[in-house]
This record gives structure tokens, C-alpha cells and sequence, in this order.
């Protein structure tokens, strides 16, 4: 028997739009831990790992660990039928073949429920190795979103280059190239606001824009995203969303021949 | 010119 009460309903409808149109189906896995997620997106190019833990949900019983298959995209539109301030439990019998979305509105005038037909998705969990980071880069979210749209006009890559300067994202295309520089800052008024530049080292990568820009859906769970980059491995783009768990796409980097 | 690279060269089925 699984049974999952969030109160802050719209955490998940957040994370589903986050990455509806990177993954078409993926499994949800339920434990002790929490509710999870791990996925790649259909050219193994880019994974997501997300987690909401059990503390987040005011009610949380998870008899044995189970992984429910769905279709992303279709469980985005149950999602989307929810309340922005909805009450949403989760559903599911032990050997049921379907999961049970509650929506509650906040005054209890309005109860509604759908329920989704579970598939067989066949997955591969991979192991993300501990890394030390050659540099790490905390920074608005919105700040990172709006800096990936503005260079998805002009190319289709993106370089980001961390040095003692600062963070400097970088493309080139047919009209010509562009160059944002965002340094550290941190006298500001509020603690979303800063920038906060960690380095070790200095570190270039470049990257496949489409898919940043993609992470960037993610904006609306977190006022802050993290980077953090090392020469040839997959960069991290993390939103923590906050006491209650997080999002993290891995992309893997282009690398020069 | 650059290639691609996949996540899955760099983290391994566990």
C-alpha cells in the first residue's frame, strides 16, 4: 500500500513540467527515503535525478519499495487539472496496476480523482560517482534562465568558463557571438540574489544549448540553481527545493576532436 | 569541430 500527502501540491506539478519534455517515460521509484526519480533523455545525452523525501509529505506510507512506470507527458496533464494550492495524494494497491491522484482544494469544497494506468518501463539506474568539483556556481535561477535564452538566440552551444573574473557564458553562430559575464556577488539584500563563485580551478565546457534551456523549466521550484562543472565530466544543474529535496540534470559535455 | 559525448561513458549501470 503507498499513500503520499503533499501539501504543497504544486511541488509536483512543478517537478513534472520541469521534465516532461526531456524524458517521455520514466519510473518513480518509492522508499523509505522518499519519492524518486532517475532518468536519461532518449539520446542518453542528458540524465535527471530528482527526490522529494518522505519529510516533505505530511503523510507518507510506503509498505515495501515500489517503481510505478508512467508516461510524463500524460501524467503533466493529470497534474495540470490540480489547483495551484491543491492537496495532492498519491495513490497505489500493493500489485495494483495503476496510481490513484487525489486533488484536494485548501477549503476541502472540491474533491477530485484520476487514475493512471502504470506501464512496464524497462530502466537502467545508473551510479553517479562522488566528485570534487573544480568550481561551483550558485546564482539567481531566473538570472541563469533568462542568460540561456538570450544565447539560445545566436547559437546552439554553450561554453561556460569559470575563472577568478567570474562565470562567463559564451556562443557563436551565423549572425555572430555573445559573451555574459555574471561575478561574484553577494552584498545584496537578499540570499536568492547573490552570486557565489567556488574554484579550485579554473574550467571551460561546452555544452548543447537545447538541453540547458530545458533544464531552466525548473526555475519555478527554486529561487537558486547551482552549477557545478569539472573538465570533462557532465556538468550538474541543481534547484534544491527547499528543506523538502531536489532536481538535478546531468548533461554530458561536447568534447573537442 | 566538437562530438557529442553520452552521459552513460561517464556514469555506469550499477
Amino acid at each position: 500500500m503507498l499513500e503520499l500527502r503533499l501539501v504543497q501540491g504544486s511541488l509536483l506539478k512543478k517537478l513534472l513540467e520541469a521534465i516532461k519534455d526531456l524524458v517521455t517515460d520514466a519510473n518513480f521509484d518509492c522508499s523509505a527515503t522518499g519519492f524518486s526519480l532517475q532518468a536519461m533523455d532518449s539520446s542518453h545525452v542528458a540524465l535527471v535525478s530528482l527526490l522529494l523525501r518522505s519529510e516533505a509529505f505530511e503523510h507518507y506510507r510506503c509498505d515495501r519499495n515500489i517503481s510505478m512506470g508512467l508516461n510524463l507527458s500524460n501524467m503533466a496533464k493529470v497534474l495540470r487539472c490540480s489547483g495551484p494550492d491543491d492537496i495532492i495524494t498519491l495513490k497505489a494497491d500493493d500489485g495494483g496496476d495503476s496510481l490513484t491522484f487525489m486533488f484536494e482544494s485548501p477549503n476541502q469544497d472540491k474533491i477530485a480523482d484520476f487514475e493512471m494506468k502504470l506501464m512496464d518501463i524497462d530502466s537502467e539506474h545508473l551510479g553517479i560517482p562522488d566528485t570534487e568539483y573544480q568550481a561551483i556556481v550558485r546564482m539567481p535561477s531566473a538570472e541563469f534562465a533568462r542568460i540561456c535564452k538570450d544565447l539560445s538566440g545566436i547559437g546552439d552551444t554553450i561554453a561556460i568558463s569559470v575563472t577568478k573574473e567570474g562565470v562567463k557564458f559564451s556562443t557563436r553562430g551565423d549572425i555572430g557571438s555573445a559573451n555574459i559575464v555574471c561575478r561574484q556577488n553577494t552584498s545584496v539584500d537578499k540570499p536568492e540574489d547573490a552570486t557565489i563563485i567556488e574554484m579550485e580551478e579554473p574550467v571551460t565546457l561546452t555544452f548543447a544549448l537545447r538541453y540547458i534551456n530545458s533544464f531552466t523549466k525548473a526555475t519555478p521550484l527554486s529561487n537558486q540553481v547551482t552549477l557545478s562543472l569539472s573538465s570533462d565530466l557532465p556538468v550538474v544543474v541543481e534547484y534544491k527545493i527547499a528543506e523538502m529535496g531536489y532536481i538535478r540534470f546531468y548533461l554530458a559535455p561536447k568534447i573537442d576532436e | 569541430g566538437s562530438r557529442q559525448s553520452r552521459i552513460t561513458s561517464f556514469f555506469t549501470k550499477k
